[in-house]
């Protein structure tokens, strides 16, 4: 398939960008003890079929992202979290009691095409 | 409504609004730095045992003390005051937890005992009939002068409670003067009872295990077929 010309600058390609989660942003400063904010990223960019091979892409990206050039209803593959990581929270409940629990999956690592 | 789906992945349905909220104990902290300090580093294992208190578990609650809300009748109860009702609400424990420990802290604050020069007992017992009389005592401590701090173990009771949470009609302890189980004998601390309870903190930390997340670990004990 031709390559669009206007191929992505590499600002616009998929990649993670960082973000600070801040619970007192969030109004949960009142009830969330610790920790009162943790780094983690947010997914955004392009997903061009030329450069799929650079991202670690899954297989299905790349078939959807080919399909995308033959038929545009079929969206490209979208830029989507490839590697999480969890935090442990430290809060209260609505009775007062005190929770200390491990949650899977709050923090993005690694950004790619899915 | 976004907010409370948000918080669905907390176990939570709504964002929580506690009235009163009790001091963040040292243990706690610790563990939570020791694990925020791994997941840092990198060292991020399955958080499915707890090495500070040396059971399996993957979530630690401290309750908090109801007491003072369910049982107005102590309220009631003139000088001498020897007992405090306790009481803990474990709705919030679900079916696919499995308990792994159940503590009964005691804090027993200086001022209440500052005019007994009696050494005492501290009596625990589970409430279990309607009348406040508790029919079981659980555990009979000696409190020496000193000691300041007492734990309880309360896993079977809890375990009780919240098989059956008709069953969960709190605790009450008592004081004694030591070596005398005729609670006929009375003591005086200062002031009212009021200001006596208030000297008495209770809370119950307890750590569950939900095999969603501990899969390896040893599941309920599986009924004979």
């Amino acid at each position: 398939a031709t390559l669009s010309t206007m191929e992505s600058t590499s600002k616009h390609l998929c990649q993670r960008h960082q973000m600070v989660i801040n619970f007192e942003d969030l109004g949960w400063h009142k009830w969330i003890i610790a920790p009162k904010e943790f780094r983690t990223n947010y997914c955004k960019g392009d997903c061009p079929f030329s450069l799929m091979s650079f991202f670690n892409s899954s297989n299905y990206a790349f078939l959807q992202t080919l399909m995308n050039s033959r038929t545009p209803e079929v969206p490209k593959a979208a830029c989507v979290p490839t590697k999480l990581s969890s935090i442990s929270m430290l809060y209260y409940d609505s009775y007062g009691n005190i929770i200390l629990q491990h949650h899977e999956g709050m923090v993005v690592d690694e950004c790619g095409c899915g | 409504l976004e907010e409370a789906s948000l918080l669905h992945f907390m176990g939570l349905n709504k964002v929580p609004s506690p009235r009163t909220t009790q001091p963040v104990p040292s243990i706690l902290m610790k563990i939570f730095q020791e694990r925020q300090k791994a997941a840092a580093t990198g060292h991020y294992q399955k958080l499915c045992y707890v090495k500070e208190f040396g059971v399996p578990g993957n979530l630690i609650r401290l309750f908090q003390d109801q007491g003072a809300l369910s049982h107005p009748m102590e309220v009631a109860q003139a000088p001498p005051c020897t007992q405090k009702f306790h009481f803990f609400n474990l709705s919030v424990i679900t079916q696919d937890e499995q308990l792994m420990m159940a503590k009964l802290d005691l804090r027993l604050g200086l001022n209440a005992y500052n005019a007994l020069q009696q050494d005492l007992e501290v009596m625990v017992s589970v409430v279990q009939g309607p009348a406040p009389q508790p029919d079981q005592k659980l555990v009979l401590h000696y409190l020496p002068w000193s000691q300041r701090v007492l734990h309880v173990d309360l896993l079977d009771v809890v375990k009780e409670w919240n098989s059956n949470p008709q069953s969960n009609l709190g605790l009450v302890l008592e004081l004694l003067p030591k070596g005398n189980n005729d609670s006929t004998m009375t003591i005086y601390p200062e002031g009212t009872c009021d200001n006596w309870r208030q000297f008495i903190q209770a809370s119950l930390m307890v750590v569950t295990l939900t095999h969603q997340e501990c899969p390896r670990f040893p599941h309920f004990p599986r009924k004979r077929r």
